[in-house]
């Protein structure tokens, strides 16, 4: 398995918690 | 990451005790002070670090970034990729990739990885990839000359030549700056018309000037 460097890992963490927030915030049903 | 109501908040509270000023905590504050205290509505913030490589070249890569996307500022409207349905596969592969690095091999893929992966989420990430040798490309030529960049209007970074600028504009920017700072440059994207501001230029100077 590749290795990413510690600042694009961090990076892509929050990239992918921000995008699942943006994601629940236009679901029209709740979750 | 903490909000701050002022950019000079968010640099009071990100300032460190010791002499790690470059950490990732402190840059993720001020790229999100940054453009979410801003009047204008920028997609995301980048912050190219200055480093050297091994032939003592200077090099911008990757510090830390901060996506905010299309939607988040209240407009009503989402912004759709144009791109094809191949396309739409490759990227949601790539992000599962991307997503397993992080979480494990093992873990459950969910629903943040196999929606839609917008044309500006797509520039941001590919950006973590890219790097920009002695002065080369937008950013690197911020710092090279010491003063801003700000290319505003598809038109202008369409036929710009710096090819990242015209990959900004394939991907719906409309409005790519580059300012330079401390050990490095701070750029903003946007798929908004934005011209320059010295509003933005002293955030950027009360935030990102460490020193």
């Amino acid at each position: 398995q590749a290795e990413l460097p510690i600042a694009r890992r961090h990076s892509l963490q929050r990239f992918f918690e921000k995008r699942r927030d943006r994601l629940v915030s236009k679901s029209p049903y709740p979750t | 990451s903490a909000s701050f109501s002022t950019p000079a908040a968010a640099a009071a509270a990100a300032q460190p005790s010791d002499k790690t000023m470059l950490n990732q905590e402190t840059l993720q504050q001020r790229l999100q002070a940054l453009i979410e205290g801003a009047r204008e509505s920028w997609t995301y913030a980048i912050f190219w670090q200055s480093s050297y490589d091994y032939s003592g070249a200077s090099v911008l890569g990757w510090g830390d970034g901060y996506y905010i996307g299309e939607e988040d500022k209240g407009k009503g409207r989402m912004k759709n990729s144009a791109s094809s349905a191949a396309e739409q596969e490759h990227r949601k592969k790539v992000l599962r990739e991307l997503n397993s690095l992080i979480a494990g091999p093992s873990s459950v893929t969910d629903d943040a990885v196999d929606e839609e992966v917008t044309d500006t989420e797509w520039f941001f990430l590919v950006s973590m990839t890219q790097s920009f040798v002695n002065g080369s490309g937008l950013p690197g030529q911020a710092l090279f000359n010491g003063s801003p960049v700000w290319v505003a209007g598809s038109e202008r970074l369409g036929t710009s030549p710096c090819e990242r600028a015209r990959q900004g504009q394939v991907f719906g920017l409309q409005t790519l700056v580059c300012i330079p700072s401390a050990n490095g440059v701070v750029e903003l994207g946007s798929t908004e018309l934005i011209f320059q501001s010295s509003d933005l230029m002293n955030k950027v100077k009360v935030l990102f000037n460490f020193n």
